[in-house]
């Protein structure tokens, strides 16, 4: 596999991060 | 015409898009009044149903369960929401997908760190501002001749792309930031203000002045 | 029966979704030869149709262009491999949006930096491990008493997930991190093996030994 083309695309790597935090904001707005 | 229930919290723009289609299409779709998130999705009746305790989610009252929000409002669209001809039908999934992969990453990035609900990195900030002036830049330039994002009328599209950049437009895209992208501003302010939109999102209040970060 | 040109660098499990629908659905679908990523995507001529220069990117014989390889690979399936109902149609939306939204985020965050083409973080590989978990007994437990993932017959869901979960099972899932998930191993491994499948990715190569981290 051509790595170097892989790492070109532009992928999400920290998505987790955003999802955690928007939880925890809307379960906190919901109380 | 589809009918059921949606399981969300309030204000939840993944919501909006199942239930705008809803509105276009005549679907009987009523959020559950008594859903508390961070509560009810965790409790075991709703994660039989639905596993993984994520929201939005749709019960038909067949009792036919979904997830993902694209999933739900396409279940509840009219056929012709969802592209009119086949190559109409694939630029919509285009832009569904253009939405997730492309507006909502660069969106989170910059929008969260700005209400203090992710942690602000500069880098990070920085690189999602580059990314929305691409993706504005690629809007503005694509609806220069389009009053809508497929076909001759409102589609799905429209709606998740529009639902996807609601947040920009209302906390960091201030009056100066996006003046240039006159299209896309027709566009969005067209999408924001169709009666049967208000009726879900209410009156849409546009960034002002952007937050600043707490750094 | 569509037809047309397909733009992509080799080995592109993006592309593998759009290609498989192909030999499914019997449409006409060639990867261009010449096609040089880094070169080709950025000549004007290229840009001029796919204005963000990202592949895969699709020209169809009567030149509608599509770009994202959701779309791409609707565009060329047969209406069965979308779903038969309107339900499973939707439950096809649901895989296409789960696979995006949460699998392939987990899949790049282990699996990039295990390649080093990413930086390695111990908090954020950690992490990914554990949603890859989540992943993998989510899909393992729906796949309990279901050959494939929606309906009876092979769809557009299963080649989409099996292909966002390829570098996964290729690069790092080794036999005894997979060895739980008999279900979801069942399914791939059906799935990696269909004849038509093969035709487009080659003979899997399961992952035997985990890549190590360059710290």
């Amino acid at each position: 596999m051509a790595l170097e083309i892989l790492a070109q695309e532009k992928v999400w790597l920290n998505k987790s991060k955003y999802a955690d935090a928007e939880r925890v904001y809307y379960e906190k707005l919901s109380k | 015409m589809a009918s059921g229930t949606l399981y969300t919290y309030l204000n939840n723009f993944r919501a909006y898009k199942a239930l705008i289609a809803a509105q276009y299409s005549g679907a009987d779709v009523k959020v559950d009044p008594a859903f508390e998130f961070g509560v009810t999705n965790k409790q075991e009746s709703f994660l039989k149903k639905f596993p993984q305790g994520k929201v939005p989610a749709f019960e038909s009252k067949n009792q036919e369960y979904l997830t993902e929000s694209n999933a739900i409002a396409y279940f509840v669209s009219s056929e012709q929401f969802k592209g009119s001809t086949l190559y109409e039908q694939a630029l919509v999934q285009q832009f569904i997908s253009y939405a997730d992969n492309e507006i909502l990453p660069a969106s989170y990035a910059w929008v969260y760190p700005s209400l203090s609900i992710a942690q602000f990195n500069k880098l990070s900030v920085d690189r999602a501002i580059e990314d929305v002036k691409g993706i504005l830049a690629y809007l503005d330039n694509y609806l220069l001749a389009k009053t809508y994002l497929v076909g001759e009328r409102i589609t799905l599209a429209d709606i998740t792309v529009a639902c996807s950049l609601l947040q920009l437009y209302q906390h960091v895209l201030n009056p100066e930031f996006r003046k240039p992208y006159i299209n896309v501003n027709r566009w969005f302010d067209t999408i924001v203000n169709q009666p049967k939109v208000v009726k879900i999102i209410g009156a849409f209040e546009y960034c002002q002045k952007s937050a600043e970060f707490n750094q």
